[in-house]
């Protein structure tokens, strides 16, 4: 909350459209603005009311440069947008930085996710240090079509206005904690020295020489996927990542999707009846690559870029009874395989099970 | 390993510092308090707030959060 708990005595607010960025068409425009304000009218008992004429509470403009307010843009990216707290005049205005590219979609600055983060100070929200709340100060893109307003946001909000007036109270999705003992992750890769965790719409970054781990939405990094990865590796040999949900997989070359990409698993070699990929990872050494579907695993020749015979084989067969594999990857010669809340450290040299670990070992917890 | 952050990264931290975490300097005199906050403090206080390791040190990861497209409210306090 911000200081001195500034809000507004109403609760039927108004807003205003002052102008338009040449960026988007001007439905778009305001149908971005409006969904903004319907994330918070959702989760407590605000009404916003379009005007198009006179004062309203909150006046929505884009600004170029110093527009008279003390807090000037500077161009591109930086500073993307600003808003005041609730209060007459200036309070509760939002400006948006002219000279950013706004867009509907993954491109540039989604107006949505601006604007509504902008709209959470107009209501008296401060920053959050929850990465994955709306209110973290930093910009990341996620996915608008089906956005959920956090758990985070939802608390806060509601310290202020009280619940929403629905019979049924909103929840939103919460940021995993990084030390949680269940916690347990839906892929694991490496990635150019880095480790990276995948768990619903997070990611956790972890570089083997420095202690501390970076939780980051996925979107952050690769904002043309979903949530929810289901399988990861790394291609070293042509600097590539490869990430996989359901029955598609993407290719990325930095945060870039390669071109032709999604493409359907059943590509690679499997049979139509593997729906989704739960794990895999690939052997620097010999350029092969392993899938893990159910109790089964394929092996994958990344050089003749086709499935290696005599496969699928079972699991429990090679890597002995470790159930189903969620996550896996390699790392100093050895391949981590998680499952649930732990992992299973196998060496491949003498096809032997060195140790079981909590699947959070490597956050120094 | 970490390397040592350049001049001008000095330059971008202590205008980040002043727009988000009130860092006071000679460029806005009217708005000096009787103690002043020393970058390093200021310092500390983003890299506690961003869940970075809280060392008072402009390091690589700290200029890499700065650099990050932001919202231009500051994250504590002076907020008006």
């Amino acid at each position: 909350l911000i200081d001195g708990n500034p809000k507004w005595p109403r609760n039927d607010l108004t807003y205003r459209i002052i102008n338009y960025t040449p960026d988007m068409r001007p439905a778009d425009v305001d149908e971005a603005i409006k969904q903004a304000f319907e994330v918070w009218s959702n989760v407590v008992p605000l009404t916003f009311r379009r005007i198009e004429d006179g004062a309203a509470d909150i006046m929505m403009s884009f600004q170029y440069r110093d527009h008279g307010d003390g807090y000037p843009f500077y161009g591109p990216h930086g500073t993307l947008a600003h808003a005041f707290q609730p209060g007459p005049r200036i309070g509760g205005d939002v400006h948006f930085d002219e000279e950013e590219t706004w867009t509907k979609n993954s491109r540039g600055y989604n107006l949505f996710i601006v604007a509504a983060h902008e709209l959470g100070h107009s209501l008296g929200l401060a920053h959050s240090p929850d990465p994955g709340s709306l209110m973290y100060p930093n910009y990341a893109y996620r996915d608008t079509k089906d956005f959920h307003l956090p758990q985070d946001d939802i608390n806060g909000i509601q310290a202020i206005y009280g619940q929403s007036l629905q019979p049924v109270q909103p929840t939103g999705p919460s940021t995993p904690g990084t030390c949680d003992p269940n916690l347990s992750f839906d892929a694991v890769a490496t990635l150019r020295g880095e480790m990276l965790f995948f768990k619903g719409r997070y990611l956790w970054r972890k570089h083997p020489q420095i202690r501390e781990t970076e939780i980051n939405l996925i979107s952050q990094f690769w904002p043309a996927l979903p949530a929810g990865i289901q399988a990861a590796y790394e291609n070293v040999e042509k600097d590539q990542f490869v990430l996989f949900k359901e029955d598609k997989y993407w290719v990325f070359k930095e945060s870039n999707v390669v071109h032709g990409y999604p493409k359907r698993i059943h590509q690679l070699g499997f049979p139509k009846n593997v729906k989704r990929i739960n794990a895999a990872f690939s052997d620097k050494n010999t350029g092969k690559t392993y899938f893990f579907v159910a109790n089964k695993y394929w092996r994958y020749d990344e050089n003749r870029q086709s499935m290696d015979e005599g496969y699928p084989r079972n699991i429990i067969s090679v890597f002995g009874k470790i159930g189903k594999v969620d996550a896996a990857f390699q790392h100093d010669g050895y391949i981590y395989l998680f499952h649930g809340r732990k992992q299973t450290q196998f060496d491949p040299n003498t096809k032997q099970v060195v140790r079981v670990l909590k699947s959070t070992s490597w956050f120094s917890c | 390993a970490p390397v040592a952050p350049e001049v001008d990264t000095m330059m971008l931290a202590k205008g980040y510092l002043r727009n988000f975490y009130s860092l006071e300097t000679e460029l806005r005199p009217s708005f000096r308090r009787k103690i002043t906050d020393s970058v390093s403090e200021k310092l500390r206080k983003m890299q506690s707030f961003f869940g970075l390791k809280v060392t008072g040190k402009l390091n690589n990861e700290t200029v890499e959060m700065m650099k990050q497209p932001r919202c231009g409210v500051p994250d504590i306090g002076e907020y008006v």
